[in-house]
């Protein structure tokens, strides 16, 4: 009757494409372009390169076959990897606590699989790492229900300069006309958020070049440990397979955990009445759901740290700003570490007022996470939700006002509501942060607006 | 540098279980129990059995470890598939094009990850088809890294009644205090939507008894054939490929698509000018393409039918809204089969007036997909733009008013914007049909207010 079947994860997210943000040829156009620049900024920043991204889009063939091709000056992608990376659902490099824009392993494979089921045409891409003596070349498309990638062809050469970096090309039925404002909104925003990233765009009848005002970058993240307060049963018990179970449990919580020292780990074994010297093949399943609730419970574990984080700055986020939007005025905070559920975040905000910015009845929002820039599904973004609460006129702001609120929230899981990494979930912690980051750049703005009144008035009188 | 990996998709959906609605104790009890509910009206309905649903939630230990069990006598699952069904994510049997409210191949196993990672306990499970001598309980866990069940305990002893169905027991960690208001008015909600079905709900300090007012049950739908506006280059080969590779064109489009009779196959294959005695084996990949895309452009095809769907009817959706909404005045609006994109669908609006309705300034909006209620995200739904963009007052409505509007979408492809099945994207075909429901409905309500006025003006001389 019922018949039962199962799926390999590209099979799913073929049959559920719009969930991961490819509805139509309009949409779908928009997030390619977003997957593949995001790769490409990854592949640079994190590794302190200062990017320079070549994005050109042109009509193939009218009314719908399109071209894309995103060339960046990365760490280019070892060549052995290059078939599962373009070709396999869950694979990646972005699976470790660290700040990145990349997270989930799917992006560019969603690229491939809608360019190959509107046009059956294979991804292009040439890479070459920085110590690669060669230049791969690659055309691939994916087994769609077996979830593997297939080599249409597969070229090396050897490299005779000092060029590293990938070359993308896709040929993908997109909706050039309907898209275009949200891509170069999107573009627009990315420069917004990379100061110091060379970005050039070229789309049918459209030039955008945005070069770099900066050649300060952040500090790239490191991988982190995960924080007691982000620990289940399961992460536990692989964290234990894994070690040498010779070593004992106070090692173990040293060498496991985010900011664990041995002062803080003699107080937790301590106040938990644990034997710290008990080896952990010694521990029994009880002892290790014990040791997990004894963990969450304690309240002397440090904040987590921004190690793993790479927030701009407030430097940096000023001059992104002011690049684009021309602003009369700027005032840009940037938190201090906080954390939800042991995951480290950092808010960090910018106000712009008057000069290019119009007149508007409610502040115009920028929104970022982990430096993508996100367009849709504004209306149940925690951002917005924060922005509608604030009681502007606290701040000498009266609407209609020449007023834009940039959002940034960088985390080493950034807490998005979909795959598709539209929107971010009201997470209170996250709420409270970005709620006292706006109020704090606010009193700065008050200053401001205070002062051009008083101006104003002298130069009434 | 880098180091690349693979995850199972247990794995990924572990490490990102808040997009499947698992973020946090409250969230997760309330998704838990929406899974059970919504299996076991599925494995009910789905088979034309009238539905007794019993749902229990207790207090294991407090203050948060929730026991939950959920039973109904339904179709009962096959005792081989038990390990697959509960321990294995993207297996199911709701992967075919028919109306459910299943379609992911990933709720139960959501609860039993959440339920492990935090109690470290197994599911149980009692289960026995109609026509099995046997029942069978199991116990089981998810090996998460690999995506493969754990079988705990598996039990099987001789049926001596005719019992059939499932009942379903999970451990979690669970915030009660904090998902009790969500929970209830989902059971609420459930039971307004099955108007045909028995729910018994027992809850700390709470006891929600619906017993059905109607023994008439909507016709379960049938398994559909996709449409050729539904079709890609890949479903297209894939349908080729499994079928007698000797069949002619002509009977291939007639065997495979949905509504394609001799009539419209003769005028298409004239139309796109192919030979429609062409065997399948003899087809060329451009062969292929250009078919697709005359298939695509083709404007002569039948509309998608209704045979996959299972709306409630005028009727049963007055008799749920009444049985819950207690109001003074109901009108009930089924659409005609629509579709986009290729995936049929109906849209069904009631508009509840009066009674026990609180007097309130913009319309409750009670919003159901596939019979599932939709609790959370509003902002981001269709039917809340539609809504808000309604003049009230052409209607008669002045608010503050008391109106609720019901909004159903059937379809066999439910444009959810997330795995969490929260809320409904804004595809263009589904926002005008319930536009034009809820504005049919309004003018019935509006001859009713009239009516009520009239009424008013007479007594009040
Ligand atoms: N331009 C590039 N340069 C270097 N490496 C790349 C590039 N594009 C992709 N990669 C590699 O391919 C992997 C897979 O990319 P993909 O976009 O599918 O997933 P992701 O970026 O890890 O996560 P997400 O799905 O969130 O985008 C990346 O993790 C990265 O290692
Ligand atoms: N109570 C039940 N009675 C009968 N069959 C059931 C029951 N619960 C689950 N099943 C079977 O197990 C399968 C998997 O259930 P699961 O909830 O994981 O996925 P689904 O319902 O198919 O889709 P979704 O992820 O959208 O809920 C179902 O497709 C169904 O065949
Ligand atoms: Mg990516
Ligand atoms: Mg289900």
């Amino acid at each position: 009757e019922e018949r039962y079947e199962s799926l390999s994860p590209s099979e799913f997210f073929y049959r559920n494409r719009e969930i991961a943000g490819f509805s139509n040829p309009t949409r779908a156009l928009y997030q390619t372009v977003r997957e593949l620049v995001e790769n490409s900024l990854d592949a640079t920043e994190l590794h302190k390169i200062p990017p320079d991204i070549k994005i050109i889009i042109s009509i193939k063939e009218p009314p719908d076959l399109v071209s894309i091709l995103v060339e960046d000056n990365g760490i280019g992608i070892p060549h052995e990897e290059v078939p599962f990376v373009f070709g396999r659902v869950f694979y990646g490099s972005k699976y470790v606590l660290r700040q990145s824009r990349g997270v989930f392993g799917l992006g560019i494979k969603m690229a491939v699989l809608y360019a190959q089921i509107t046009t059956g045409k294979p991804i292009w891409i040439r890479t070459s790492t920085m110590n690669s003596k060669i230049i791969a070349e690659y055309r691939i498309k994916m087994d769609i229900s077996r979830n593997m990638p297939i080599v249409i062809s597969a070229n090396f050469r050897k490299k005779r300069s000092k060029w590293h970096g990938t070359i993308v090309k896709l040929i993908t039925k997109g909706n050039w006309t309907l898209a275009r404002r949200r891509i170069e909104d999107y573009i627009r925003r990315t420069a917004m958020i990379t100061p110091y990233a060379d970005i050039y765009f070229k789309g049918p009848d459209v030039e955008l070049i945005f070069k770099r005002n900066t050649r300060k970058m952040p500090t790239p993240p490191k991988v982190g440990k995960p924080h007691p307060y982000g620990i289940d049963l399961e992460m536990l018990r692989r964290l234990i397979e894994i070690h040498n179970r010779n070593i004992t449990l106070r090692d173990f919580i040293m060498k496991c955990f985010e900011g664990v020292g041995e002062g803080i780990a003699h107080n937790f074994l301590e106040w938990a009445r644990l034997n710290g010297d008990k080896k952990l093949k010694d521990l029994s399943t009880s002892e290790i759901e014990n040791l997990l609730n004894k963990m969450k419970s304690y309240r002397g574990w440090r904040r987590p740290r921004a190690l793993s984080l790479s927030p701009l700055g407030e430097d940096l986020l000023r001059k992104g700003i002011e690049r684009i939007l021309s602003p009369e005025y700027v005032v840009t905070v940037t938190r201090k570490t906080s954390s939800y559920s042991g995951n480290p975040f950092i808010v960090e905000v910018g106000l712009a007022w008057g000069g290019k910015i119009p007149m508007v009845r409610s502040p115009i929002l920028y929104r970022f996470a982990n430096k993508i820039p996100l367009l849709y599904d504004e209306g149940v973004d925690v951002a917005r939700q924060v922005v509608d609460k604030i009681d502007w006129s606290l701040y000498r702001v009266k609407f209609p006002a020449p007023l834009a609120v940039i959002v940034h929230l960088c985390s080493t899981k950034v807490p998005f509501k979909g795959v598709g990494k539209e929107a971010i979930a009201d997470v209170v912690e996250v709420e409270k942060e970005i709620e006292n980051a706006i109020k704090e750049a606010a009193r700065s703005l008050r200053k401001y607006l205070t002062l051009i009144e008083r101006k104003r008035a002298l130069i009434a009188k």
